[in-house]
């Protein structure tokens, strides 16, 4: 298990990477229901869309696909860039997927 | 690996553009700026059918403008480095315009890769692939890669970016094919000639069930009806009353002897035991066979001449007034009911209210109520008396009503304002920097609330009593409807209606789009003027 201080380096290493991969539309916002928190049944998912999120991240970037937020990745996130998210699939107000 | 079209694309190919004359960039030189902006522009004109005239007009179709962090979208800056730039996609207001970050460290002639800054040129080029539509491209080396990648001398469009725009476009050669995209007409001036044209009215007016409230006759209770005349409905009747009264007594003028004291009239105590003499007490006198008078004043013997009235009397039944009586201010503010523009709409309780500066009118199922426009403070008094306007209205689903006034909400139960009210809107989870909320309402297609303001919305979570996550979004969701609007409401047909100046459009819920492009005039339909 990793030390106190590198794990709280990690921990906010991922929310700040996780307001990035929102940001960009690579992670839908908002955290999983306590209720399913407590059944145990969204952590596992909720920890991979974020591995997916990042795969998808390192991809579109063209950079080494490792799931993992490695210095690669964390300098890709660092780089200037447009405002505008890569991904722009959203559900409009009415339900239809567009 | 490919460019991606967004889906949303200009109706026409001449495009019209200009740097804001209010959003200028602070550190750069508005001629130098225009120019290297032309040269981005240049970039797409030369790879497909646009063409691109700058205007000096804020209702250019692509408006380019330098901010600074949190500049009323949902897309603030970060300072330097990092965001540089975002664009919207084409559509009305906002729609196709550019903000730039304006602490960013812009080049507008970089010599090299190397040179610390960021090239303007590059990052509009980007920019404006977004305002003609294209989104995101995976192709490293694309313009429309995400990341900045700087420029290199003698740029050329490359190949994915120049298929996206063509896709859309077409190419910039004379091609049949692409023949069918047309030209925006130029506006020229109507010719000055008279004629004479008649119109026909199309207004609908909202059904009415009942007559007119014109006619004097309504509203009025049904006829009466003694008892049901059709016995095919109700066969037991007609018939006799099932139960019989007794016979009242009369009064007998003569004496009689009477077997009961039930049957013995009632009197007075002083016609039963007459006074000798005259007397008065309580401003009655009796006189033995002649008739009570009832004094108008009472009298008091211990007076200097009969029946002087005391001092205290005449007096009114009610005492004089010690208060002053509030004063109203003065009504010349009365909105014209048939020519004015709408502060809110609301359905409350089956009936339509709409609220203009200090007034507002009620319109039920026999048209607009008499004696209105009315006063606000009249139907709400705990409303601050000094109210001049109220921003947005809405009934809620556990029919509360909710009043927004500047940054305050005010909830009503029918009129008493709740306890704990009125509240600030940062304890919805609104930004503290809102200044007001332009509408309100509860959209029926899903039962949510939602609140506009500018051109964001929210998405407002009733139970939760805060907005929701990834909320502000653009009022580009709602395709048609204009920015910064007055009202909206959904109406009795279950179609919803944004309200804005002396206009509204229809909404269409399942196509997200309004069903009029123009704006319908609001008085006619809504007013029955």
């Amino acid at each position: 298990a990793p030390t106190g201080h590198r794990a709280m380096r990690h921990i906010h290493h991922e929310k700040s990477a996780r307001g990035y991969l929102e940001r960009f539309g690579y992670l839908s916002k908002g955290r999983p229901e306590m209720a399913n928190l407590l059944m145990g049944n969204s952590v596992q998912s909720y920890e991979d869309d974020f591995r997916i999120a990042i795969k998808t991240l390192q991809e579109f970037g063209g950079i080494a696909v490792t799931g993992e937020l490695d210095e690669a990745t964390k300098k890709l996130m660092k780089q200037k860039r447009c405002g505008r998210p890569d991904r722009e699939e959203w559900e409009s107000e009415n339900g239809h997927r567009k | 690996k490919r460019f991606a079209v967004q889906g949303e694309k200009w109706k026409y190919t001449n495009l019209t553009w200009s740097l804001s004359s209010v959003r200028r960039p602070s550190q750069l030189d508005p001629g130098e700026t225009r120019s290297v902006l032309a040269r981005a522009l240049d970039v797409w004109e030369q790879a497909s059918r646009l063409t691109f005239t700058e205007i000096n007009s804020e209702e250019a179709d692509i408006v380019v403008a330098f901010a600074r962090g949190a500049h009323d979208d949902a897309y603030p800056f970060d300072g330097r480095g990092a965001i540089l730039a975002h664009a919207f996609f084409p559509g009305t207001g906002r729609g196709g315009d550019a903000h730039f970050d304006d602490d960013e460290l812009w080049l507008l002639h970089p010599k090299n890769d190397d040179e610390e800054g960021t090239s303007l040129f590059a990052v509009a080029a980007h920019e404006f692939g977004h305002s003609l539509g294209l989104s995101h491209s995976s192709v490293k080396g694309a313009l429309m890669f995400p990341w900045y990648q700087g420029i290199q001398p003698n740029f050329v469009l490359p190949e994915d970016d120049r298929n996206g725009i063509q896709q859309m476009y077409g190419p910039k050669v004379n091609n049949r094919k692409w023949a069918k995209i047309p030209y925006r007409p130029v506006e020229t001036p109507p010719p000055t000639t008279t004629t004479t044209t008649t119109t026909t009215t199309t207004t609908r007016r909202p059904y009415v069930y009942y007559p007119n409230h014109h006619d004097r006759n309504y509203p009025r209770k049904p006829d009466y009806i003694p008892y049901p005349h059709d016995p095919s409905r109700f066969p037991n009747y007609p018939r006799r009353p099932t139960k019989t009264y007794p016979e009242r007594p009369t009064y007998y003028p003569t004496r009689r002897f009477y077997n009961t004291s039930e049957e013995i009239p009632r009197r007075r105590y002083h016609q039963h035991h007459p006074r000798p003499t005259e007397t008065t007490t309580h401003a009655v006198t009796y006189r033995p066979h002649y008739p009570t008078v009832r004094h108008e004043y009472p009298t008091n013997p211990r007076h200097n001449y009969p029946n002087e009235p005391r001092r205290d009397y005449p007096r009114k039944y009610y005492p004089e007034r010690t208060t002053q009586r509030p004063t109203r201010a003065p009504e010349s503010d009365k909105p014209d009911t048939c020519n004015t523009s709408y502060d809110a709409v609301a359905l409350i309780r089956g009936e339509l209210f709409i609220f203009k500066n200090r007034y507002h009118w009620r319109i039920g199922a026999y048209g607009r109520y008499p004696d209105y426009p009315m006063e606000i403070t009249r139907m709400w008094p705990s409303l601050p008396r000094n109210l001049t306007h109220v921003d947005a209205v809405y009934e809620r689903p556990d029919k509360k009503i909710a009043i927004f006034i500047g940054k305050e909400l005010y909830l009503f139960s029918t009129q008493t304002l709740l306890p704990g009210y009125p509240r600030p809107l940062a304890r919805l989870g609104l930004p503290p920097t809102l200044e007001k909320i332009d509408a309100a309402m509860v959209w029926g297609y899903n039962g949510k609330t939602y609140f506009y303001s500018g051109t964001m919305y929210w998405k407002y979570d009733e139970d939760e009593g805060r907005v929701e996550l990834d909320y502000p979004r653009s009022m580009a969701m709602w395709k048609g409807v204009s920015y910064n609007i007055d009202s909206v409401f959904q109406w009795k047909d279950g179609k919803t209606y944004f309200f804005k100046g002396k206009g509204y459009w229809k909404f269409n819920d399942l196509q997200m789009q309004v069903e009029n492009e123009k704006q319908l005039p609001s008085a006619q339909y809504w007013m029955g003027c």
